[in-house]
């Protein structure tokens, strides 16, 4: 049967009242795992650095290479996996 | 593969490892079963030894934590960050650590190890029939001591095979009380408490006494995780109440209300309107097997491969049947060269000890439970034939397809081959299910992915990826990027460079075999490109190079520029019978 009336949605104590966005997300995740490096960013435009960053990220991963944050680069960026580093030490 | 930089290495072979302690996920000896397991995918295949030491400081020491657990490198909650290593030499050089904020597993949900009752330490079986009720979880129903317990069978009606489940109230793990149960209520701080807590404690784990009064005696333990225990939220570890009031309704079961994410919760107590106290249900968690055999690369010297398939590729996949890929072996056998190959095991001893009933003083069990030895598989036999089936007297076939070379009819469970190399004509009907075990009997598609020499199988909506034996799937074929318009796929089209069409109805699709995603633009009408066969075709083929468009009894064969070049029978010309 149909609900009745509309789902209510809540934020559930301890949980983050805002998920990253997807360039927040890209840049956490390209600097955790040796994909750019912190004074790579400072030093160069961030577009051109994380274009960059993401293709290496994206060859690396067997992905398709685009440069771009698109949805199967996003969708690996999100799955469970290794801590330890992709590039580097 | 690669390796770390500088090629850090261990310098002998006969390497030891400790766990340190233990995730409240799983029993102790699952735990240290899959570690052992994880450890004999390397030494199959190298000159190394594992042994299991416990005290004292072992080459690869291995510990479960959350969050910032000593390291510098914290974990992040659950999901994400699932664990992480660290390459070879000393100090904690090697070590491999397990975010304990995940739900560990095997890989296919909750596994309940059950301890005393009949059952030698068998699983829980959920669901299982108890007084003609179904049960998905432990309960305490037929007892008055309110003790956990659970059939290990489908139903123990019918079998009467039980083990009580992990509880406080029955077993605890590690502290400084052999595993007694806890006491409640205990005083703790100057408090009464009647649960478990995580009072006290700065890494989350829940413990209690062992006796009424810890500020006195300072005997404790750590609570294992009951079989509804939730996984993050705010009250990791405890478990659901059922039922319980949320925004006024009740609940007695777990619920994806409220939350945009589709994700199961509970309470923990009997009104979250009120107290907010919550986490997520169990859901298939993670295999600790495949993750500890990853980190156990690292630990070894391995870094990570951009080979999906490979076991040291970054991301975490569940695999059914593991078996270690050739990219990893020439990754390990670079670092230590080979093994001489598995050791030959015993077959596992039949039980022979009677089951232990409840021990009536606590800590004083002994149990009974048996180390699964795996027994190795005979060498695969050919498969048996049927002759009774004979190809040349079938009609639409259910899939046609080429799998090494060889014509495969595929026909209700049973298909035949036909080489046009060897002019041994066509053999068979050998049992699918013997081949690529987990197959339906009836398949709608089938094809060969020319690079990676997988076999793709479509029934329905579903889809299997064989290499060999070992199968991915079923998995839904909108995970392909397919829609609801495709109800099944007859047929498909190797077209090279890892593109494959799939073709159902008039349409087809163009999927990237690598990522395993249709490609954009797509479904497209067949008829735009295939003109002159037939858009009702049952089954859809490449076969020497060319397309094979089949409808009843007849073919339509059409070359790569997409000329009909033949209609023939599929009888005569393509099974070659009489």
């Amino acid at each position: 049967p149909l609900h009745s009336k509309p789902q209510a949605v809540i934020t559930f104590p301890g949980e983050l009242l805002s998920a990253p966005s997807d360039v927040e997300l890209a840049e956490n995740y390209l600097l955790r795992f040796g994909y750019i490096q912190e004074a790579e960013v400072r030093r160069s435009s961030k577009h051109v650095s994380l274009a960059k960053a993401l293709r290496r990220m994206q060859k690396q991963l067997g992905l398709e290479e685009t440069g771009e944050l698109d949805a199967s680069t996003l969708e690996a960026m999100r799955a469970p996996r290794c801590g330890v580093p992709d590039v580097g030490g | 593969f690669l390796t770390f930089e500088g090629e850090l290495k261990w310098d002998h072979m006969d390497l030891t490892y400790r766990v340190m302690n233990y995730s409240p996920d799983l029993d102790r000896a699952v735990i240290d079963d899959a570690f052992r397991r994880a450890f004999k995918v390397w030494s199959d295949v190298t000159p190394l030894t594992f042994t299991q030491i416990y005290s004292g400081e072992a080459d690869i020491m291995i510990m479960f934590g959350s969050q910032e657990h000593g390291d510098g490198y914290p974990f992040d909650g659950k999901d994400g960050l699932l664990a992480h290593a660290f390459p070879p030499g000393s100090g904690i050089q090697g070590d491999a650590h397990f975010d304990d904020d995940e739900f560990w597993t095997l890989g296919t949900g909750l596994e309940v190890k059950t301890r005393y009752g009949n059952a030698n330490g068998a699983s829980c079986h959920f669901p299982f029939i108890f007084e003609g009720r179904s049960y998905s979880r432990c309960i305490t129903e037929g007892r008055t001591d309110g003790m956990l317990w659970c059939a290990t069978t489908a139903s123990y009606d019918a079998d009467k095979t039980y083990g009580f489940c992990p509880s406080e109230l029955l077993y605890t793990n590690g502290g400084n009380s052999d595993g007694s149960p806890c006491v409640f209520p205990f005083i703790f701080d100057g408090a009464s408490y009647d649960t478990c807590t995580t009072d006290g404690r700065s890494d989350g784990y829940r413990w209690c006494a062992t006796t009424a009064n810890f500020d006195q005696d300072k005997k404790y333990g750590f609570c294992p995780n009951r079989d509804t225990a939730v996984i993050g939220g705010n009250s990791q570890g405890d478990p659901c109440v059922f039922p319980f009031t949320f925004l006024g309704q009740s609940y007695s079961a777990c619920t994806s209300q409220g939350r945009q994410d589709g994700k199961l919760w509970c309470a923990t107590t009997s009104n979250y309107d009120t107290d907010k106290k919550w986490g997520f249900c169990p859901d298939r968690g993670y295999s600790i097997f495949l993750v500890a055999a990853h980190e156990f690369g690292h630990s070894l010297g391995l870094d990570h491969s951009s080979v999906r398939e490979a076991l040291m590729y970054p991301m975490y996949s569940y695999v059914q049947d593991f078996q270690l890929h050739e990219d990893d072996v020439q990754g390990i056998q670079y670092l230590y060269g080979r093994g001489s190959g598995p050791e030959p095991t015993p077959p596992a001893p039949l039980p022979t000890e009677e089951p232990q009933s409840i021990p009536t003083e606590a800590g004083s069990a002994s149990t009974t439970e048996e180390e699964e030895e795996e027994t190795p598989e005979p060498t695969a036999e050919p498969s048996p034939v049927d002759p009774s089936r004979d190809a040349c007297m079938e009609k639409n076939f259910d899939a046609i397809t080429e799998i090494n070379g060889e014509l495969h009819f595929f026909k209700n469970g049973k298909y035949w081959t036909h080489s046009s190399f060897w002019k041994s004509g066509t053999q068979g009907a050998f049992s699918i299910a013997d081949t690529w075990p987990g197959l339906p009997a009836v398949i709608d598609a089938a094809f060969q992915d020319v690079l990676t020499k997988r076999v793709f199988f479509f029934a329905g909506r579903q889809f299997w990826v064989f290499s060999g034996k070992n199968a991915v799937g079923p998995r839904r074929i909108e995970k392909l990027g397919i829609g609801k318009e495709a109800g099944r796929i007859t047929g498909a089209l190797q077209r090279g460079r890892g593109k494959v069409l799939l073709f159902s109805g008039e349409h087809y699709w163009r999927l990237d075999v690598k990522v395993q995603t249709v490609d954009k633009g797509y479904p497209r009408d067949t008829d735009d490109v295939f003109t002159g066969v037939p858009l009702d075709a049952r089954n859809v083929f490449l076969y020497q190079d060319k397309y094979h468009f089949c409808r009843d009894s007849f073919y339509w064969r059409m070359t790569p520029r997409y000329q009909v070049d033949r209609v023939g029978y599929i009888r005569y010309d393509l099974l070659q019978c009489p």
